[in-house]
């Protein structure tokens, strides 16, 4: 995929 | 969302809250690593600058300013405040941290998730959080007899991240999430502490005092 990751952890 | 994950943020905290109150009643940074402190500082920076880019969080953007705050904090009080400064180990806190950077940033720059500016430094933020906790084991090898406070800041500390591998274990099962950057760094981060955690609970189960060897 092209769309950065998401990141939701800290 | 999981309980693991909560309980590992809230033991992270827990432990920034623990050193606070260790400088900040006993007037006292002894047996802390500022080399430790700074790189953490720089861990975070370059972890959270995606807090201009990335919409709001009501979980996370408050953690994110919180450890951005506490440990710009520490890192003051232990460089100019005029009498915790004079409690720092300068001459037993003797690992070279720049010679941590380095290596972080090209592996960064080549293991990343997407080669863009954020991501690279993101990446390199997990790999140096990984081993930004060596000078402050290096340090308490050296100390004669560790207080409880700092004792019990470094295990909350290692704590943190062991939860964080639950967590993605269980993340793992329950949504499919694979991430092998920060599983990887994680693992090293967690196993980094194995050898505290042991002297840590064979103290605790004995009612000693902490000392490692």
């Amino acid at each position: 995929s092209s769309q950065p990751p998401n990141h939701d952890e800290l | 969302m999981n309980a693991f994950r909560l309980l590992a943020d809230l033991t992270h905290l827990l432990s920034i809250i623990i050193l606070l109150v260790k400088i900040r009643t006993t007037k006292s940074c002894a047996g802390i690593s500022l080399k430790t402190q700074d790189l953490y500082v720089l861990v975070f920076i370059s972890r959270y600058l995606d807090l201009f880019t990335r919409p709001l969080s009501l979980y996370n953007t408050p953690f994110k300013l919180v450890f951005l705050a506490t440990s710009i904090t520490i890192v003051y009080y232990m460089r100019y405040h005029k009498v915790v400064k004079q409690t720092y180990n300068k001459d037993s806190d003797t690992f070279k941290h720049y010679f941590l950077i380095l290596p972080c940033a090209v592996l960064a720059f080549f293991i990343n998730p997407k080669f863009t500016f954020i991501e690279v430094l993101w990446s390199f933020s997990i790999y140096l959080e990984a081993v930004a906790i060596l000078p402050q084991l290096v340090l308490l090898q050296s100390s004669s007899n560790i207080d409880n406070l700092t004792g019990n800041y470094v295990f909350m500390l290692g704590a943190y991240r062991a939860l964080y591998l639950l967590n993605w274990i269980y993340r793992f099962f329950a949504e499919d999430v694979v991430r092998w950057i920060p599983w990887i760094a994680g693992l090293v981060q967690t196993a980094l502490y194995a050898d505290f955690f042991y002297y840590y609970i064979k103290s605790w189960r004995n009612n000693e005092r902490l000392k490692l060897p």
